[in-house]
Order: C-alpha cells, then structure tokens, then sequence
C-alpha cells in the first residue's frame, strides 16, 4: 500500500486491490469480513483491526452514498492511518488495546461503480424497483428507524426514496445483519458529505434523545478536534434540528439498537465545490477528520457501557 | 459517462417558510431534473440545486418570480468533472 496515492479518487476495484495489499501488509492486526453482497452481486467487504479477542467494536463507514467520494477516500486513509499507528501512536495503540474497529469503505458498492462508469452524480443503490422504472433506493433511508416517514420519499424516482420495507437494500441489511450479530457494537460512525456537521439522534423526531447531552458535549470536544488542524469549522447538534427531517437513518437505527455513540459526519465542503471535491483536498480532510474520530474513539475507550 | 455540460449548481436562498415550501415544489417537478444537493430544510440553510442545462433559464426564472434569491455555485459541473477526471489520470500514472 505504500505506492498507493491517497491523493486521488480510485475505482472500485481499485480500492478492494488496496484492501488485499493491507490485508499482506498488517496481517496480525487486519482482517477482512465479507459481510455480504449487493444487489449486483458484488462483495461487501468490512475491515476489522483488532489486537485479538472479543473486544467491544466501535463500527466506521463511509460511501453509503456512493457520490459522496470524499467518504471513501477518507475511509482508504484512515484504514491506512490505523494499521501504520498501531504500536506507534500510544492513544491508537491503547484504543486498540480495548476495542476493535470495523471499517467499511465502500458500503454502497454498487453505487460506487455507477458512478465511476456511468454518472458521477449517482446517490442511491442500484437495485431495481418493482413497477417502476426509477433505480435505486436511498440507502440512508432504508432503516428500521423512522422507516417511512416525511423525512424521506416514497417515489422511486426520489433521491430519497426509502425502499418498498426497512433494510430491502442488501447493503444495508449486511450491515444490521453484522450489527446485531456481532452485539458488543459501542459506536456508529457513518461519513457523509458535504455541509460540515456533526449529527445525532435523532433526524426522525424532535424527541431528545436519552443521552442528548452527552451527544452534545463530546460533539462539540469533536468539533474542536477537528478544526484544530485547518480550522474547518463543523456545526452539531441532532439531525431534525441541525439539518433537516430524515427518516430511516443509519445512526438513528444504531441509536434505537443500544449503539449510545452513533454520530453522522458530513464532510468538507460547505459549498464551493459540493460533491465534487478536488482531490487535493482528500488528506487534509482525513487528517482533520483522523483528529475527530479519535476523540469519539477515546472517549468511547474511557466510557464503557 | 453521462456528462453535465452547462449544468450549473444553484445557491438558494428561502427567506421564509414560504419559500421554502416553493422550494420543495421545485423538488417535485421530477419534469425538471433538478437535483438537490442540499435539500429544503430551513431558512438559514442554503439549498443547492443542480440543474440541467436544458431548464436553466426556465429554474432560474422560477426562482426569481418567487423572489427567491440565489446565486451561482457550480459555473459548469463539467468543467469541474473534466478537471476531476484529468487528476485521476495524472495520479494513475504517477503510480505506474
């Protein structure tokens, strides 16, 4: 991995290249799930780093939607970051000692490669849907939280549109499948773009959530993490009040499963270039993201439930 | 590759509930194309559209015959794409 150019955007095919190259590089510390297929049949793939045992896992995925490519770029660095720091960094190095992290890059595959072959701009999975001939689901509204709620469409051709029931989308069912299998799951981050935030539950009730101000509190030490390397500023708060309604979420779902620490991040940028960001802005968003993710990661560490 | 020459990414603007609601109307005239890159949720929040080259002027005079201020994000989401594209290519080669 090491003639690898994280500065650029790779393919598919690409990145589960690279995915095989960790694997040989850092064998005591990497492993690979296949946690599934998508609905195109291709292999879903987790990455789990452990010191061994039975650890609580805290769980990171970027590229639910697929356009968002700053996600999965950050994601091929920080898998990256992890295997390289283990042993070298004392605050990983103990993270690790107590937990395990489970990484999944590209957690709408099929998507992915939609939009490297076909339009760049594809947001949802590429599942067909009966009785129409709009494609795709929104894979972030397809949870059993909220499932179906005006935060979300119930039109095919909607780029929000949640799926004929909770987890019809292979992607997202190989990931509650895994979820809940596993039980010992602490954290939920999934990486999003673009606006700058940090959102948690919930994004499908103004209810607060029972742990709101601890949310808050660590969101806001993340936050500060974060800017402190480019001084990119983030906003948070829960995702009704901070952005908008959404139903069906990733991390309201994790949140209602027993998952205390489920936070969204939307990425770089807050609008200049959208979902289009220039790929000399790849490292130092993972970099500053790298800072906010450790703070969650610690204070995941020194707060065990 | 579909490609988005002309395309262009608007920056709107709701002053109000109101125009947000106008807003959530564009949304549903699936006619259009637009896409929403920032959907309607607030009034402080900006709501970008991408809008295909062949409505543009027909958006924009929607918007401005809502009062709805907007600016222009996004030029051309080509250009963007093309410059994209180039980099991957250079970065490739490196790797070789």
């Amino acid at each position: 991995t090491g003639s690898f150019s994280y500065s650029t955007y790779h393919t598919i095919e690409e990145i589960y290249s690279w995915i095989d190259g960790l694997l040989l590089e850092y064998p005591k510390l990497v492993s690979r799930i296949d946690i599934g297929q998508s609905y195109e049949g291709r292999p879903i793939y987790a990455l789990k780093f452990s010191t061994g045992g039975n650890k609580p896992a805290i769980w990171i995925d970027t590229g639910i939607h697929s356009r968002e490519w700053i996600t999965q770029a950050t994601g091929v660095w920080t898998a990256k970051k992890i295997a390289s720091s283990y042993g070298v960094d004392s605050s990983l190095t103990d993270i690790l000692d107590n937990l395990d992290i489970i990484l999944e890059i590209v957690t709408n595959p099929d998507g992915y490669a939609y939009t490297h072959s076909t339009n760049r701009m594809w947001r949802k999975t590429r599942s067909i849907n009966a009785g129409s001939t709009c494609v795709g689901v929104d894979p972030n509204r397809n949870w059993n939280a909220g499932f179906g709620g005006p935060g979300s469409s119930s039109n095919p051709c909607s780029e929000t549109y949640h799926g004929a029931h909770p987890h019809s989308e292979p992607e997202v069912y190989s990931v509650v499948d895994f979820i809940l299998a596993h039980g010992n799951v602490k954290a939920m981050l999934s990486i999003h773009s673009y606006s700058q935030m940090l959102l948690f539950p919930y994004g499908y009730t103004n209810d607060l959530a029972p742990d709101h101000e601890e949310l808050t509190e660590l969101a806001k030490q993340t936050a500060n993490a974060l800017a402190s390397l480019h001084g990119t500023q983030y906003t948070y708060g829960t995702t009704i009040a901070t952005i908008y309604r959404a139903d069906g979420t990733a991390t309201d779902w994790a949140y209602n499963n027993g998952i205390k620490y489920s936070y969204t991040f939307e990425l770089r940028d807050t609008g200049r270039y959208g979902f289009i960001l220039p790929a000399e802005q790849i490292i130092p968003t993972a970099e500053e993201t790298w800072l906010a993710l450790m703070t969650v990661m610690e204070h995941v560490k020194n707060h065990p439930y | 590759q579909k490609t988005f020459v002309g395309d262009q990414v608007l920056r709107a603007h709701a002053k109000d509930n109101a125009q947000l609601d106008v807003l959530r109307e564009l949304e549903a005239m699936k006619h259009l194309q637009v896409d929403f890159w920032r959907g309607p949720s607030r009034p402080n929040l900006p709501v970008d559209i991408r809008v295909p080259n062949a409505v543009l002027q027909q958006v924009k005079v929607f918007l401005e015959s809502n009062s709805i201020d907007y600016s222009i994000m996004i030029e051309d989401v080509q250009e963007l794409l093309d410059q994209e594209h180039q980099d991957i290519q250079s970065a490739t080669l490196r790797e070789r």
